[in-house]
């Protein structure tokens, strides 16, 4: 699954999704990657917010939506992210998950579920402080 | 603080931020650059987990979900469990910028992507041939069912439900696969 958030210079913001689903799915199963607030979100007053993983799991919280919240009340990026995965970790400690953030100033963040699996997050960055598109990652939670 | 523009996107998929970025130097809006970030990505199949060829369903078809929100306006566009269409998120952006609806799904949505002039074709490869193959030789393991008969965790399907219902308390299952995601 690829989840994208893009902050045009002017301040304009727009989040997308794309993706396959999980392997063997029963026919007619969609994730939360088409599910606004869910598989991304995106509000100019704020920030924009993509999740990634089980998305049975994810869905049932809305984790984009959740994210750019909590950056209207004030948390940064980073705090935003990792805040939605501890809310989901309570119910569902094993869950695979990570979840992007951005604010409208451009600052960003991610965060994910530390399983034995999976201890590390990848995701990419490109903004004028970089030649290139970047690889980052972030240790999980 | 940091700088803007700025391109996010999960996962170490650099060609797609790469699109997204190309896009915006040349003038396109953060809609158009999440669009092509995303095709790219749909293009090519990234990691497998996007696009055609990927994530065989149970009866071996590959299916696609895309969604494309813009901030400005709170307007989406999305599609769900779209069927033999390989660019979702055009689909979705076909949905956000000629319909007043949010999310179109299956066969419908197929039906509204080949009138907004997408191809159909199949979405198989033989990648996701030989996935489905071998899922089907290990007894259809893993799956998604539980409290049904035949016991779904040693048998393929159909399955049915069971005359009486034991509640096993089961929300969630440890993931098939590591690299089986949304």
């Amino acid at each position: 699954t690829i989840g994208m958030v893009v902050i045009h210079k002017m301040g304009n913001i727009a989040a997308g999704t794309s993706t396959n689903g999980i392997k063997f799915k029963i026919p007619g199963r969609i994730g939360d990657s088409p599910i606004p607030g869910s598989g991304a979100y995106a509000d100019d007053m704020v920030g924009a917010a993509a999740a990634t993983g089980d998305g049975d799991i994810l869905m049932r919280f809305v984790p984009s939506y959740q994210a750019v919240e909590y950056m209207r009340r004030g948390e940064n990026p980073t705090t935003a992210c990792e805040k939605v995965i501890s809310r989901i970790q309570k119910y569902f400690p094993k869950f695979f998950g990570a979840v992007i953030c951005a604010n409208v100033t451009g600052s960003y963040g991610a965060a994910c579920n530390k399983l034995s699996t999976f201890t590390q997050f990848q995701f990419m960055v490109y903004n004028p402080l970089k030649s290139e598109p970047t690889e980052e990652k972030v240790d999980c939670i | 603080f940091g700088q803007l523009p700025l391109i996010l996107n999960t996962w170490p998929f650099k060609n797609a931020t790469m699109a997204a970025w190309k896009m915006l130097a040349a003038g396109g809006s953060a809609l158009d650059a999440v669009e092509s970030g995303c095709a790219t990505c749909e293009q090519q199949q990234c990691d497998g987990s996007v696009g055609f060829g990927g994530s065989p369903d149970e009866s071996g078809e590959t299916t696609l979900d895309a969604m494309i929100m813009d901030g400005t306006t709170m307007n989406v566009g999305a599609v769900g469990d779209l069927r033999r269409i390989k660019n979702a998120i055009g689909v979705a952006r076909k949905v956000l910028e000629h319909t007043t609806h949010t999310l179109l799904a299956g066969e419908a949505a197929t039906k509204f992507a080949e009138s907004m002039g997408f191809i159909n074709e199949d979405l198989s490869t033989n990648v996701s041939q030989a996935l489905h193959s071998d899922w089907l030789a290990r007894n259809c393991q893993p799956n998604y069912w539980k409290n049904v008969i035949p016991d779904s965790s040693k048998y393929c399907g159909p399955y049915k439900p069971p005359t009486i219902l034991k509640r096993d308390g089961i929300a969630y299952k440890d993931p098939a696969h590591s690299y089986s995601h949304d």
